[in-house]
């Protein structure tokens, strides 16, 4: 199905979404803030 | 069957009206039903306020011991802490919007009335226990519901509650604190002295068929922006002052904490007290409902990386 | 997506002409396939048998222009010159261009002006710009943002081009990659789940056990 298969080249060719260094920054920065508030949370239960 | 419940019957509501049950029993209505059109207008409405509450109106009907919202509208009314009364324009528009709808063949009355507690939860504060009071003596059947568009979004959940008020003087029965919900310290006081003023009510949802087709043509969509979203960029002045409500009231916990080690033996009265959850447990579960969200908000960003950043030509 | 349901019937017309024509005609067909505004793909015309016929006649050209418009870009064309292929109509120059937009598109997410004035032999941005808008999007075989202070143009979406029969391996390789992938992340969040449970069992466990022990404690008092 020639169609399908140039709709699946669509779709892969977008793939991976995001791989710019500033966004690995970013979401790494995110990732680690919300771990360090899950740690002073669990300090505070404490 | 399922659009059975759009057809209005203005015999029963007559009949309803005269015999008036509510009177009976403060507790009468126990249920509401509300459609997916009323609750998207509503959420949707209080969402565009922001940190400013909104308000409006709701359309429906009653159904035994249920009261079923089938339309909500819009007033043009912000702030209603302060003016919780709709002003002239406001009454002007109700009056307008209500003999319209008449006319246009919806011959639902207006119901209840809704606003918005962006950031701080669905309950009902001093002065809306004293609106609502005051509809229920001369709109019955009446309703107030509230609804915490912030909260909505950081839960991924529709935060909503329906209220009814008791009459002046009514001593309610003890009975089990409704769902646990965080007050923010500036309005415990508020939410505190009047929480027993009024009850809650079970809330269910119902759509019609054509509700039905529309959503499922706006799945793609409603999928495509959420996934196009995060909580965690969203909400994050909801959960900075979350959190420093928190401070606050660890602070005023470590307080009290000191005064009752000043104070001679616990007398009994205190010690009943703290059968009940005591503040310290109470902060802790409010620290745990802010770290879960959190934690969610990162899982959902840690999966969408994952799923979409990881593929390699 | 849409690209695709606004040329499938086209394709359908193309296909079903095909299937009864030979020799001249079918290159009539071809020119006409080649020059029409809504159609981007020509997959299907190629594997029409009488098409495939024409490799080694004396109409061989027309199916190399076909591939040339199947897989190739405006530079292909350019240096394909040389070997004779037929000089393009006004309508067969753009469709070439767009498809080379769409090539580019699909390498990379940004692509910078000078490259793409280059690739389809444009001489100013404005033109460009106006190619990409008119041409481009409003044809709906591309999405994407005109960056004028980077000079450059971001792809959010582009339509697919057919693809060469060699491709489809690194494309069923790309697939099962990100099945893999997901297969992973599926697993994995199976496992924290069971971990979660297994955690709060546990938790509760030790309450009880708290709980027991301050009874206990108190009874002994």
């Amino acid at each position: 199905d020639h169609s399908l298969l140039r709709q699946v080249s669509s779709l892969l060719r977008r793939l991976p979404t995001m791989e710019s260094e500033k966004f690995q920054d970013d979401f790494l920065m995110e990732f680690n803030d919300t771990l360090l508030i899950t740690y002073l949370a669990m300090f505070t239960n404490c | 069957d399922a659009d059975a419940i759009y057809a209005y019957d203005e015999a029963a509501q007559t009949k309803s009206q005269q015999e008036k049950p509510w009177t009976q029993d403060p507790n009468y209505f126990k249920k509401v039903r509300i459609s997916a059109l009323a609750l998207l207008k509503m959420v949707v409405h209080a969402r565009s306020g922001g940190t400013i509450e909104v308000m409006g109106l709701m359309q429906g009907k009653t159904d035994g011991n249920a009261i079923v919202v089938m339309d909500a509208f819009a007033l043009p009314v912000e702030g209603t802490e302060t003016r919780v009364n709709a002003q002239a324009d406001a009454y002007e528009y109700m009056v307008d919007y209500s003999q319209t709808n008449k006319q246009a063949g919806r011959l639902e009355n207006v119901v209840g009335w809704y606003h918005s507690h962006p950031g701080y939860g669905c309950w009902l504060s001093g002065i809306d226990v004293s609106t609502q009071m005051l509809n229920q003596q001369f709109q019955e059947p009446f309703l107030a519901v509230v609804i915490d568009p912030t909260r909505t979004v950081s839960a991924g959940k529709v935060e909503i509650g329906a209220f009814r008020t008791y009459p002046e003087g009514y001593k309610p029965p003890d009975e089990p604190v409704s769902e646990y919900q965080t007050i923010p310290l500036n309005k415990i006081e508020d939410f505190g002295v009047h929480c027993k003023q009024y009850y809650s009510l079970d809330i269910t949802y119902f759509k019609s068929s054509l509700d039905c087709h529309l959503l499922d043509l706006l799945w793609n969509k409603y999928w495509v922006n959420t996934l196009s979203s995060s909580p965690l960029l969203a909400n994050r002045d909801y959960v900075a002052g979350q959190i420093s409500d928190l401070a606050e009231k660890l602070e005023q916990a470590e307080n009290q904490l000191a005064h009752t080690r000043l104070g001679s033996f616990l007398g009994p009265s205190q010690r009943k007290k703290e059968h009940e959850e005591s503040q310290l447990a109470k902060i802790t579960r409010d620290s745990s409902k802010i770290t879960v969200e959190q934690v969610h908000g990162l899982m959902s960003q840690v999966i969408k990386d994952i799923l979409f950043n990881s593929v390699r030509h | 997506m849409d690209i695709e349901h606004r040329q499938a019937e086209i394709i359908d017309h193309f296909v079903k002409q095909a299937e009864v024509m030979d020799g001249a005609s079918l290159a009539a067909l071809v020119l006409e396939a080649t020059s029409h505004p809504s159609l981007f793909a020509f997959s299907e015309i190629l594997a029409s048998p009488n098409v495939r016929k024409l490799e080694g006649s004396r109409y061989s050209l027309t199916l190399d222009l076909l591939r040339l418009f199947a897989y190739g870009t405006w530079n292909d064309y350019e240096v394909s010159n040389s070997g004779g292929l037929p000089a393009l109509l006004p309508d067969q120059v753009r469709k070439l261009k767009q498809l080379t937009v769409l090539t580019l598109a699909e390498t990379k997410k940004v692509l910078p002006y000078d490259q793409l004035m280059q690739e389809i032999d444009v001489s100013n941005v404005r033109e460009l710009e106006d190619f990409l808008i008119n041409e481009c999007m409003y044809a709906g075989i591309v999405r994407g943002k005109l960056d004028q202070l980077r000079r450059c143009f971001e792809v959010q979406f582009a339509a697919g081009r057919d693809l060469r029969p060699e491709q489809l391996n690194n494309m069923i390789q790309t697939l099962s990659n990100w099945l893999g992938t997901s297969d992973n992340l599926l697993q994995s969040i199976q496992e924290k789940i069971k971990w979660a449970d297994a955690m709060s069992e546990a938790d509760k466990r030790h309450h009880k056990e708290i709980e027991d022990r301050v009874e206990d404690v108190k009874k002994s008092l």
